[in-house]
């Protein structure tokens, strides 16, 4: 009973830092998920000796405003092999729910970060990067060009290391808030100085020249969103 | 009338007294990756007559103490409250698997006073 008590006042406290509930233990997270590096070393400079002179609703690493720091994760699915408009590309839905900011937080940032986790057998490789929006739902026979903007087309140099790409997508993620508006982003990735049967390891069953790091996916997209609640976050104070 | 004087020792003067919130106490140990707890600290303590200028009075609780040293039954001390709160960061897990780095303010009693 004691629990039940303690249970009102726990969720006008939770309320209060913009949470519906107490959160789902950290336990039962997916496997394989982290904490992003960048997000420990600014809750540790937070904790740092010089926090007092910083300002807790301004984040300076991206030089916004703001004092909520998401990593949204992706929900899109790899669509591995053959894409409908490039037959030799990789291609991956990404979709962000930018439901969980609340109505009240005004959004500053949204910053998609796209890491490649290939291992490389031979030489130095290069990606061709192409970034779509999704405008609309398309019918299965549609043309798939017609559903999608182009947002990004560059060239990405693999290393031995994950190597990462990163787009701002503020205004893009404005609109996902709205309901309904929110198709996504279509990724193709095109190797370019590969021989074209070294195009197959991206169409499954094949032998993999670019072998995937076995514990990683091939792509991994996080959408760095930050917010400010207005509510939280007064102005003329400074942080301990 | 005249003022009643109450004796007041140093210890149970308002000020800020340290506690300690240990997030394993609370039951959200589960969720918050960091930190596990924190020095939130509360106030506590007597806001006597007359008020000294450590205790942070307002010229309100200068002169509801001036009543009350008169009327102790009639009108009560003024409260010891925090005066100077200041913000922490909290690291966490939300209910669609994110992780968030949020600020959050007023979590932490620098400095208590007389209101």
């Amino acid at each position: 009973s004691r629990v039940e008590e303690a249970k009102s006042p726990e969720r006008l406290f939770l309320g209060s830092l913009g949470l519906s509930g107490r959160p789902r233990p950290a336990g039962s997270q997916q496997p394989g998920r982290h904490v992003p590096s960048a997000l420990w070393r600014m809750f540790r400079r937070s904790e740092g000796d010089h926090a007092e002179e910083s300002d807790p609703c301004t984040v300076s690493e991206y030089g916004v405003r703001g004092n909520i720091i998401r990593y949204v994760q992706d929900q899109g699915r790899l669509v591995s092999g053959w894409s409908s408009s490039c037959r030799a590309c990789l291609e991956k839905q990404l979709y962000f729910n930018m439901s969980v900011l609340q109505p009240v937080e005004l959004l500053s940032l949204a910053q998609l970060e796209i890491t490649f986790h290939w291992k490389l057998l031979q030489g130095p490789r290069a990606l061709s990067v192409s970034l779509y929006q999704v405008i609309r739902a398309t019918l299965r026979g549609a043309d798939p060009q017609a559903g999608r903007r182009l947002l990004l087309s560059q060239s990405v140099r693999l290393q031995h290391e994950p190597t990462s790409v990163a787009v701002d997508l503020t205004a893009l993620a404005e609109g996902w808030r709205k309901p309904g508006r929110n198709y996504g982003l279509l990724l193709e990735l095109l190797p370019l100085d590969a021989e074209p049967e070294e195009l197959l390891p991206f169409h499954p069953g094949n032998s993999l020249p670019l072998e995937p790091a076995s514990a990683l996916p091939l792509v991994q997209a996080s959408l760095v969103a930050v917010s400010l609640n207005p509510h939280q976050c007064r102005s003329g104070r400074r942080r301990r | 009338r005249s003022a009643v004087h109450l004796p007041v020792t140093p210890s149970n003067v308002c000020k800020a007294r340290r506690l300690y919130i240990d997030f394993k106490d609370v039951g959200w140990q589960d969720w918050i990756i960091a930190p596990q707890g924190y020095m939130a600290n509360y106030c506590h303590g007597e806001c006597p007559f007359p008020l000294s200028e450590s205790l942070n009075g307002t010229n309100h609780a200068i002169l509801q103490t001036l009543v009350h040293s008169l009327d102790p039954h009639g009108t009560p001390q003024p409260c010891c409250v925090p005066i100077h709160l200041s913000p922490i960061s909290m690291l966490y897990y939300d209910n669609n698997d994110n992780v968030v780095l949020r600020h959050y303010q007023d979590m932490v009693v620098d400095e208590c006073g007389c209101r």
